[in-house]
């Protein structure tokens, strides 16, 4: 474990925390997609399935985290989907999930480390993950705008696989430990964030709202 | 570079 990884962690507890007390307080899921949330459901449950097959007593915390992450996550999918329904943006939520599913899944059984069932899920899980936040910047796009609270989810989400990043570069430095499908995909999902940060960084920080051309 | 195949990242 490196300060890179910690932080990155911790940067994607608090993304998952902030979007549950938006949605909680605010009692709305208003600027929120449900499939990037869903999508982000499926990538832990597909990461983390050896939680369900061979479970074992939660002696560290990364089987703790791992809970924490599937449970938020499929919470977070409940409120959208079922309590706070009324305000659930389906029209603007308009992303083909399909989309991005069926690549990915097509992709992980082309290129992986091992052709096995548990390694095709998680390199699957890698490769969702990279795009789950597409129909988020989508939905964002289509209204024009974003709560300032959305923005800051959404930075804590693309700040964790950007610190990432930085730990893989640490580990290569210093344990030659490379992960060459997780860097792929982590720089790729890291991209995918550079305009909003952009926007982020000269609009948020100083008080404005995000509002996009139209 | 050796490749840790076990997956000990999140």
């Amino acid at each position: 474990m490196n300060i890179f990884r910690l932080f990155g962690d911790l940067s994607h507890l608090a993304a998952i925390a902030i979007l549950l007390l938006k949605i909680w307080k605010t009692r709305s899921c208003a600027g929120v997609s449900g499939k990037t949330q869903l999508l982000f459901a499926v990538c832990f449950i597909t990461r983390y399935i050896d939680l369900f097959l061979h479970f074992v007593s939660l002696y560290n915390t990364e089987k703790v985290m791992k809970l924490i992450y599937i449970s938020a996550s499929v919470f977070t999918c409940y409120l959208i989907f079922f309590k706070f329904k009324a305000t659930y943006d389906g029209n603007h939520d308009s992303m083909r999930a399909e989309f991005l599913i069926v690549p990915a899944a097509g992709l992980a059984c082309l290129i992986n480390t091992k052709f096995d069932a548990i390694e095709i899920l998680w390199t699957f899980s890698i490769y969702l993950e990279a795009v789950a936040i597409l129909p988020q910047l989508f939905l964002i796009s289509k209204t024009g705008e974003a709560e300032t609270i959305t923005s800051h989810y959404l930075f804590a989400q693309g700040s964790y696989r950007a610190l990432y990043i930085l730990n893989w570069i640490y580990r290569y430095h210093y344990e030659s430990h490379v992960d060459t499908i997780a860097i792929v995909a982590g720089v790729v999902q890291t991209i995918l964030y550079c305009d909003f940060f952009y926007l982020y960084i000269t609009k948020v920080v100083k008080g404005q709202k995000i509002v996009l051309p139209a | 570079t050796k490749y840790t195949l076990r997956k000990d990242e999140l």
